[in-house]
């Protein structure tokens, strides 16, 4: 389960703030993922007090709407990714970003397909820089997309190219994804499939053995 | 009290917040950043094993304008059952109350009674309406809150509000299961050429797949 609060002293609409939580939270908690099961009690509860002195916010196509949603997205995005981190049995944090469909919400669909994907997640633990379940999980995310256009790096190392698997340096690869579970740190992968405006994230963590250890133990 | 929410605070450490760049500025409070909100984490004796903070308080000074996002699992947990019927009754929201420990979920009638009995008796506390009260849970699926202890506990836990950053990580430890961080930020921005603050506190580490409308 993930339980959330947020808080802020601007001036805001309800209408408008509901409006504006939602975004926030599609661009942020919506995206994350540690094991693939949705809780019975996930919740973000998000008030406003007003008390900024700042002028209200009574439309979303504002500029201060804007700022606010900015902000908003900002702390919901650090959350969520502190989330991903933290994920039981994780040793990384794995970000996918998917540019090149034809929305947001597709590039979004897609990122978090190949973040939820167990053999994604396995290969991170294993150190393992396995191009070909990525490009297994963003081809099942259900967005269709020219496979001769799909471009897969991870870190700066690129793996596919025009659909093509390329050669690269498998100990460097390994190496990249070792050191970043040696300091729990963050594997990105960075995905195109073609020319389209949509950009999109999502966050995920490693899967290890502990992660059924802990679950195996923590019992009704 | 400032020295039992630091106390708490300190129970497990802070996560590494990774936050996008933007026009805006890291800030020390979490939850209380943002002015008119207090916060507080106590320890109320509802967790399995251990003496980890369980129980959270978030209070705001005025009727503030609230907003929730919401799991769309049909087995739905009574307190997200109670939060939305409250959102729908009222624009407003002054506080929110979060347990750890036991989740209320598949729990029947009677454990959406022991949300409603939790808000009630919140709502007399802080002379507030039981609409204005928000009430999250987590843990175990399938047991109910241990309802006793968790009532007996709230006028400490009123009494230990604070506005301060102590009483903002004392909440973000309380309303940990089995995370191994605490998770909370806040900001500083401009909106409109004047100063705002949006600060938040989360938990989670596993059941993590959210789909919340």
């Amino acid at each position: 389960t993930m339980l959330g609060v947020v808080t802020t002293d601007a001036l805001v609409n309800s209408d408008v703030w509901r409006k504006m939580v939602q975004v926030a939270v599609n661009r942020s908690f919506n995206q994350i993922t540690v094991d693939g099961d949705t809780s019975t009690n996930d919740t973000v509860i998000a008030l406003a007090s007003g008390l900024s002195g700042a002028s209200r916010i009574s439309s979303v196509n504002c500029n201060e709407a804007m700022q606010l949603q900015a902000c908003l997205d900002a702390v919901m995005q650090g959350l969520a990714k502190s989330i991903a981190w933290d994920g039981e049995g994780a040793t990384c944090l794995i970000e996918v970003t998917v540019i090149g469909a034809d929305s947001e919400v597709e590039s979004a669909k897609i990122a978090r397909a190949v973040a939820s994907s167990s053999l994604v997640k396995a290969a991170v633990y294993g150190r393992d820089p396995n191009w070909g379940r990525i490009a297994c999980a963003a081809g099942y995310a259900g967005i269709s997309f020219d496979l001769n256009k799909l471009r897969i790096m991870l870190g700066d190392i690129l793996l596919m190219d025009g659909g093509q698997p390329l050669p690269f340096d498998r100990v460097a690869a390994s190496n990249y994804l070792k050191k970043a579970g040696e300091i729990h740190g963050t594997v990105t992968i960075h995905i195109s499939v073609g020319d389209g405006p949509g950009n999109g994230r999502a966050w995920g963590c490693d899967l290890s053995y502990d992660y059924v250890k802990i679950n195996a133990e923590y019992t009704t | 009290v400032s020295s039992s929410l630091k106390e708490a605070s300190k129970y497990i450490p802070a996560a590494p917040i990774l936050l996008p760049e933007g026009p805006w500025k890291q800030i020390p409070g979490g939850v209380t950043a943002a002015e008119g909100f207090n916060a507080a984490g106590i320890f109320g004796g509802l967790r399995a094993k251990g003496e980890k903070p369980d129980l959270a308080l978030v209070t705001c000074d005025v009727d503030a304008i609230s907003a929730g996002a919401f799991t769309t699992n049909v087995v739905a947990a009574a307190p997200v059952i109670y939060c939305k019927k409250a959102l729908n009754i009222s624009k407003t929201a002054r506080a929110v109350l979060i347990n750890a420990g036991q989740a209320n979920a598949a729990t029947g009638d009677a454990g959406y009674q022991d949300v409603v009995e939790c808000a009630n008796t919140v709502a007399m506390l802080l002379k507030m309406k039981p609409e204005e009260v928000l009430i999250e849970s987590t843990g175990v699926v399938g047991q109910r809150i241990k309802k006793d202890a968790l009532l007996n506990s709230l006028p400490r836990l009123v009494n230990s509000l604070s506005s301060s950053a102590e009483g903002a990580d004392s909440a973000a430890v309380a309303i940990t299961t089995t995370d191994l961080v605490r998770k909370s930020v806040a900001v500083e921005s401009q909106v409109g050429g004047k100063i705002i603050r949006v600060g938040g506190m989360a938990k989670g580490s596993g059941m993590i797949h959210p789909n919340m409308a």
